[in-house]
């Protein structure tokens, strides 16, 4: 059971 | 007023060959540095940024800051009529909400005209911060491709595992298992062809096949890929554009619930 993250948890909104 | 020749147009044919299955619509932001994109595909878990320098263009111009929507598909369907030896030429005034590509043949005996209508993106601009990675694999951008189209046909997901040993893609499925190594390998007849890992520690990361897939249809652009990988950040899967530029793809891991 593997959650696929999203780029949003790593990068933020300039 | 904007307009940048670019001789070599097969590379910008390229470009949109790469990114136009992961991304359906895009700005694409003009500067005094050059002529990028930055976008997410629809689920968020992938982003392209795309540079293409202005000093690798043969003429750039661009009077102000400039940010043009459009559709990948169909800036795809224009730049397929160009030919691969055709030098492209992007023109769009201030204001306006079209763009033309203007496609010379090499002797100048052909000249045509496209015009594209633009439209309104709203997207997101993310801060990617400079970072220091794990782990740095540079490769044959073929070989690459060559493993993600194997496994993918093992299995959904690929675990890519660099230690002093070389880099591991592994795969599992409902047929079997699947593990392909790679070692460093300078010792090769051309520089393109060698296998380059810096490691500073150990990391596993799991990805989407499908994504990694989607990447590889860069391959054309560049005989080497470099793959950043660290355990507290999105890997990034990178193809330079001649010397003019890159095509970085990110790609969010898969975490243990």
């Amino acid at each position: 059971p593997c959650i696929q993250k999203k780029i949003l948890d790593y990068f933020c909104r300039d | 007023m904007l307009e940048l020749r670019l001789v070599q147009g097969s590379l910008l044919k390229k470009v949109l060959e790469a990114i136009k299955e992961l991304v359906t619509d895009a700005n694409f932001d003009c500067s005094a540095t050059g002529f990028s994109l930055q976008a997410m595909d629809s689920s968020h878990v992938a982003l392209v940024a795309l540079l293409l320098r202005s000093e690798g263009f043969e003429h750039y111009r661009c009077d102000r800051n400039l940010s043009m929507g459009m559709n990948l598909n169909n800036v795809s369907k224009m730049l397929r009529c160009a030919g691969n030896d055709d030098i492209i030429t992007l023109k769009a005034d201030d204001g306006s909400d079209t763009v033309t590509f203007m496609f010379e043949s090499p002797n100048q005996d052909k000249i045509a005209d496209f015009e594209m209508k633009l439209m309104d993106i709203d997207s997101e601009h993310l801060g990617i911060p400079e970072a220091e990675y794990h782990a740095i694999v540079k490769m044959p951008s073929a070989e690459f491709a060559r493993i993600c189209k194997d496994l993918s046909s093992i299995g959904d997901t690929v675990v890519i595992s660099v230690t002093k040993e070389g880099v591991k893609f592994s795969t599992r499925g409902d047929i079997g298992n699947a593990n392909i190594v790679c070692r460093q390998n300078t010792t090769v007849d051309k520089p393109e062809e060698a296998t380059i890992i810096e490691m500073q520690e150990p990391v596993s990361l799991t990805f989407a096949l499908r994504y990694m897939n989607s990447f590889t249809k860069a391959t054309p652009l560049s005989n080497t890929v470099t793959i950043s990988l660290s355990s507290e950040l999105p890997v990034v899967v990178e193809y330079k554009v001649a010397d003019m530029g890159y095509i970085r793809f990110y790609l969010a891991p898969k975490i243990e619930d």
